[in-house]
């Protein structure tokens, strides 16, 4: 474990903890697509297999779970509280998500880490994730004003893979020195897609303005 | 096969 992985995972975690604030003191997922969570519950599914199978540490276990646990609960939330449901934006969060599970899984059978259920299923989930932020970006930009805490959520989750992006330099470096092409080519995609979400809070940020992303 | 890498991940 180095730095920039626990500053990642701590972050990834921020966001998680954030949305899911947001979700029960406002009682409105107003801003937030649907199609992002479903896929985020998708990516932990088929990431995690190896959960009661390989043993790293307590704390992979942990946060394996946590991730598993909250990204279900905000899944629900959305999907069946009587009063959160009523204030999804389901006319906004129109992105083709489908064609996005069926694009990665093609290219995860195409172009695996290795040809085992286990081993496509985790690059399904590498790939899912890189463009998993899609349909929320869309959904960002459709609306008129985004409150501070959805923009924190996406912010910090796209701050997450750029930190760990630095863990894979550092690890490379230090440890492994071998090329992972699957999952740093897919950091990076991740990462860039957040690129002018980026640019937009952090301007918003310095001249006290609200988030405002251009359509 | 070998397992996939940096699988200690998240």
């Amino acid at each position: 474990m180095n730095v920039f992985r626990l500053a990642g995972d701590m972050t990834h975690l921020l966001s998680i903890v954030v949305l899911l604030l947001k979700i029960r003191t406002t009682k409105s997922c107003a801003g937030i697509s649907l199609k992002t969570q479903e896929l985020y519950v998708l990516v932990f599914l088929t990431r995690y297999l190896d959960l009661f199978t390989r043993y790293f540490s307590v704390y992979n276990v942990l946060m394996k779970l946590i991730f598993i646990g909250t990204s279900v609960a905000i899944f629900w939330y959305m999907r069946y509280h009587k009063v959160v449901k009523q204030t999804y934006s389901k006319d906004l969060d129109s992105f083709r998500h489908y064609h996005l599970i069926l694009g990665c899984f093609l290219m995860a059978l195409l172009i695996p880490f290795d040809f085992s259920v286990t081993e496509v299923l985790w690059t399904f989930s590498i790939y899912l994730e890189a463009v998993a932020i899609l349909p929320q970006l869309v959904l960002l930009q459709k609306s008129r004003n985004i409150d501070n805490l959805t923009g924190n959520y996406v912010f910090l989750l796209g701050a997450y893979r750029a930190l760990y992006l630095l863990n894979w330099i550092y690890r490379f470096f230090t440890e492994i020195h071998k090329i992972r092409w699957i999952p740093w080519i897919s950091g990076l995609v991740q990462t860039a897609l957040y690129a002018d979400f980026f640019y937009y809070y952090i301007q918003s940020w310095r001249k006290h303005e609200e988030l405002k992303l251009p359509a | 096969g070998p397992s996939s890498p940096s699988k200690d991940e998240l």
